[in-house]
């Protein structure tokens, strides 16, 4: 008499938790831009057998964006999520796994990011910024300067632009910009770069390293910027998954799909 | 041929009683919420 189908899986069981930190580590592990992404809730599981300990598992997930950049290699579990009052980001996720033997492996993702409601912010926190495009003339003015003045200020390497990861603008008490950037170190110093800037290429992947960086210009009434960049050191890259190998400026614009 | 056998009906003492307030368990998804619901 076949075995008696076993109860459906609540989102809350331990198996489903652990599909779903395969997954959310999965979709991080091979996502390029912007920020890494934190499990807020499991939506729904389905698991459909295909033998003798071989299911697939069809998981619906809801993220939430956290403060460390993709390419951070600060540890998931260390990465703040994203207040509401910061302007959070959601990213819903449908995963399919396969759990072969009791082990578990993504087969497929699909994730939609979007940034949480401008409306919904302000009633709740009307004094909140919102963020900003990553278009605006403004953030790319605010991102140029910041890093044109760590470049002519720092000993070390000279930083090219990756992507800017997110931005701010606020008018009260100041007009102000805050933006967030994802930098490279390139193979000059910053000295050298001064005579022959065109010369200045990222680093080879197997020497690559990779850093962030924050940055505050107040517009009026007074002129003020605050830059702070952090090189997070050199990584060992995943082979299968090559990092950024050219400088330029790539938005990563919450509301995208990542397949 | 293979013919049900009659159940008898259960005395009505030998039914198990169902106690007062027995709610449903919470439906297995979605899931409990981490940080918040946007």
């Amino acid at each position: 008499v076949p075995a008696a189908p076993s109860a459906p899986l609540g989102c809350d069981d331990p198996e489903s938790e652990a599909a779903a930190e395969v997954a959310v580590s999965y979709i991080n592990g091979h996502s390029h831009h912007g920020y890494k992404f934190a499990l807020n809730r499991i939506e729904n599981i389905r698991v459909v057998p295909q033998g003798l300990n071989n299911d697939i598992i069809f998981l619906e997930l809801d993220l939430l964006e956290t403060t460390c950049h993709i390419l951070s290699p600060t540890p998931l579990a260390n990465c703040t999520v994203r207040s509401f009052e910061q302007h959070a980001v959601e990213g819903d996720c449908d995963v399919k796994l396969q759990r072969l033997n009791g082990k578990l492996s993504v087969l497929a993702s699909k994730c939609h990011s979007r940034a949480d409601s401008g409306e919904d912010i302000i009633q709740l926190c009307p004094d909140c910024p919102l963020l900003a495009s990553l278009n605006n003339t403004e953030v790319l003015t605010a991102v140029t300067a910041a890093l044109s003045d760590h470049n002519s200020k720092t000993t070390d390497a000279y930083l090219r632009l990756i992507e800017i990861g997110r931005a701010k603008i606020t008018s009260y008490p100041a007009h102000t910009v805050s933006v967030e950037f994802a930098v490279a170190a390139t193979n000059c110093s910053a000295k050298a770069a001064k005579d022959n800037v065109e010369a200045c290429q990222l680093l080879p992947d197997d020497q690559s390293n990779f850093g962030f960086c924050t940055a505050v210009m107040i517009t009026h009434p007074s002129q003020d910027l605050r830059v702070d960049c952090q090189l997070y050191g050199h990584q060992v890259p995943t082979p299968d998954i090559p990092f950024f190998s050219r400088p330029g400026v790539t938005y990563s614009q919450p509301g995208q799909d990542t397949s | 041929p293979v013919a049900k056998r009659a159940v008898a009906e259960v005395a009505q003492h030998d039914k198990v009683p169902r106690p007062v307030g027995f709610l449903p368990p919470p439906p297995p998804c979605p899931g409990k919420i981490r940080h918040f619901k946007i």
